[in-house]
């Protein structure tokens, strides 16, 4: 009894081969390939004495705890049972051959010399993926969603969202962390629509650029574990925005869309250790976020393309009508403009706009102004008019004449436009007492 | 003023009482010109070179606006920024007021009212203020009887033809090469005591442009043998209404 060492192949020859075997002999080989492979055995040479059933000599193969057969005989021998080309395969790494020789090869009292056999066999890789190929129950591969075969091994891995474990068997759902980028996309809950593993705690995170906001719409069917009198007990689904929740959801009603105004949304999924619900489905989509609607502070601000919505990165101009200039506070703008930001709030606070004032007009030396309409009134469209202390001074003005509006921009200009005030100038030889003579 | 009567307030609203070399006259022109004689500034006999008009511009007093000689003290002088002498004004020829003229600019424009008005200047076109005969008005603080008038006193008097002047003055003048210009016209009576006199020097000869209603200077006080014996020469404005807009108007 020899054990083979183990190779990938080798020779097995009967005792003496290519002599004639001895007689009384008992020789027995185990053949040993490395794991991950089987024994493939052929016999290139076989010449045993025949018997019926093989009584008197004999090779007794076995394998896997079974006996592949008893063989006996010479090629073409009615009697005996001649292995021929036959291919004996393991299904484990492991085979057995047994020889055996009575104490005579005589036949009618010829000796007859028996060759014996010389047998080759062979390492071949184990498909232990195929159940077919397990050598016994509890050897067939565990894994438990995918098997890969190589030369010699296997491996096995599990289905999106689970995560091998340590045993290199096993899958759990692996759903911790989920991270969505894209614009647009779905989310569901492991094996949706079939019903959802236990002892979950899934975190799937949505985060889009800023600017964005996210809105879910749930797909039928929505199905959590809930309880008639305490709300969501056992599975809950949480929606979070900026990590505040904003909705708590479990049963077989499928909520409402939900517009997050939010860029980074997390949807937790808890489950307890039982349960039987086909979880949930989401779709997730996103629209720029918006800004509230700008709306005038007075009946004098324009706001230029007044747009129905506006979203992140729109902007709008504002302006006054004419004779009313743009305030923020205390400040005079010259112009205004406001951003809608990421956050949906504008960058700047709509400003106001006051009538223009021209302030007080400028003082006519030797002469004065007076208000045509309203007293002190320097605002926009109001009139003055210039005159000059007659009779020792006469006004001299522009084309524009001597009345003065208060304009858009500030300035108090004559009918056309000019600023420059009038002048008074001096009457000469007029004198209010002139010399008169009475007597003649 | 000899044989003259009193100003009333108003009545010669541009008459300016100056004292640079003793007393003169002038007249406001605008409201900060006073039209007045170069020999009241810089008298014959006496040099530019010693002492410079800035000097005397300094020095200058100016007073407008009152009738009375106290009461225009009381009130102020204005002060001088720049005096414009005429150019052919020759100071070392004594017999000579050819160019006698002169602008002072006042450092403040005057606020012009009742007792403070400019007199106008003559229109180029018309001579006619200067035909023999055309009555004109001379106003004035200078002498009257002897002595400096304490308050204006105006008298009426008419322009005569040169021709005229010319004769009388011949006649007069001896061998004094005193000089009658085209520059100059002449003004007065020769038995009527009525006249100019020292202290008038630089006032303005007035007429009433009836066209227009103004009264407008057509001389300026300059010089005269003796006082109301014959006629008073003055300074003929119309021949210098170029100089004296060119230096008004650049201003």
């Amino acid at each position: 009894s020899s054990p083979v060492p183990s190779r990938l192949f080798g020779e097995i020859r009967s005792p003496g081969y290519p002599k004639p075997y001895p007689n009384n002999n008992i020789s027995t080989w185990d053949i040993r390939v490395p794991k991950g492979y089987v024994v493939k055995l052929t016999f290139r040479y076989f010449d045993l004495e025949p018997s019926e059933s093989c009584f008197y000599d004999y090779v007794k193969i076995k394998a896997d705890k079974k006996n592949l057969g008893r063989y006996c005989g010479q090629l073409g021998s009615t009697t005996g049972n001649h292995p021929g080309r036959k291919e004996f395969v393991s299904k484990g790494n492991r085979m057995h051959l047994a020889f055996h020789s009575d104490f005579s090869n005589d036949d009618n009292g010829t000796v007859i010399p028996y060759r014996g056999f010389l047998a080759y066999y062979q390492a071949v890789d184990l498909d232990e993926c195929d159940p077919n190929n397990a050598a016994e129950e509890d050897e067939r591969p565990q894994c438990q969603h995918f098997c890969h075969n190589y030369v010699g091994g296997y491996f096995c891995s599990c289905r999106t969202g689970y995560q091998l474990q340590s045993d290199h068997h096993s899958c759990k759902v692996e759903c911790s962390s989920e991270l969505y980028t894209e614009a647009s996309g779905y989310l569901s809950s492991p094996e949706y629509p079939q019903p959802y593993p236990e002892d979950l705690q899934c975190n799937y995170s949505i985060r889009l650029p800023k600017g964005l906001s996210i809105v879910l719409s749930f797909l039928e069917p929505f199905e959590i574990d809930d309880h008639q009198q305490v709300y969501c007990p056992y599975d809950q689904l949480k929606i979070q925005a900026r990590g505040r929740t904003i909705g708590e959801f479990c049963g077989k009603k499928s909520p409402d869309s939900i517009e997050t105004n939010s860029n980074e949304v997390d949807i937790l999924f808890l489950t307890d250790e039982s349960g039987f619900s086909r979880g949930w489905k989401i779709h997730y989509t996103s629209e720029k976020i918006k800004c509230p609607q700008p709306v005038p502070r007075d009946q004098f601000t324009i706001i230029r393309d007044l747009q129905p919505v506006y979203e992140f990165q729109d902007y709008f101009i504002a302006s006054c009508k004419t004779g009313y200039k743009l305030m923020e506070g205390n400040q005079t703008l010259l112009s205004f403009t406001a951003v809608c930001q990421a956050d949906g709030t504008w960058h700047q606070s709509m400003p106001h706009c006051e009538i223009v004032n021209c302030g007080n007009p400028a003082d006519l030396t030797n002469g004065a102004f007076s208000y045509t309409n309203k007293p002190a009134d320097n605002t926009y469209q109001s009139v003055i008019t210039y005159r000059c202390n007659e009779p020792y001074y006469h006004i001299v003005t522009g084309a524009g004449g001597d009345r003065f509006t208060c304009s858009p921009e500030g300035t108090w200009m004559d009918g056309n436009g000019q600023v420059k005030i009038p002048a008074c100038l001096p009457v000469c030889g007029k004198p209010v007492n002139p010399v008169i003579s009475v007597q003649r | 003023i000899l044989g003259g009567k009193s100003a009333g307030r108003g009545n010669f609203p541009w008459q300016a009482l100056t004292t640079i070399h003793g007393r003169g006259g002038g007249a406001l022109l605008g409201d900060r010109w006073i039209l007045t004689a170069a020999h009241i500034i810089i008298p014959k006999g006496q040099g530019e070179n010693e002492v410079g008009l800035d000097q005397l511009a300094e020095d200058a007093n100016v007073f407008l606006g009152h009738t009375s000689v106290e009461e225009l003290h009381k009130m102020g002088n204005h002060p001088v920024r720049r005096i414009f002498i005429h150019p052919d004004y020759n100071p070392e020829d004594e017999y000579n007021f050819n160019g006698d003229i002169a602008l002072l600019e006042l450092k403040y424009p005057v606020t012009l009212g009742p007792t403070v008005l400019p007199i106008c200047l003559p229109d180029t076109s018309n001579t006619t203020f200067y035909e023999d005969g055309h009555i004109g008005y001379v106003s004035g603080f200078g002498v009257e009887k002897n002595f400096l008038s304490n308050d204006l006193k105006y008298v009426s008097l008419p322009a005569v033809a040169r021709e005229k002047c010319q004769s009388w003055l011949d006649s007069k003048r001896g061998d004094i090469p005193i000089v009658f210009s085209e520059n100059m016209f002449c003004a007065g009576f020769l038995t009527v005591k009525q006249d100019t006199c020292q202290g008038d020097s630089g006032s303005v000869f007035t007429v009433l442009d009836t066209q227009s209603g103004r009264w407008v200077a057509t001389g300026i006080v300059s010089w005269g043998i003796g006082c109301a014996e014959g006629y008073g020469f003055y300074t003929k404005v119309l021949n210098y209404l170029d100089w004296i807009k060119g230096i008004v108007r650049e201003d």
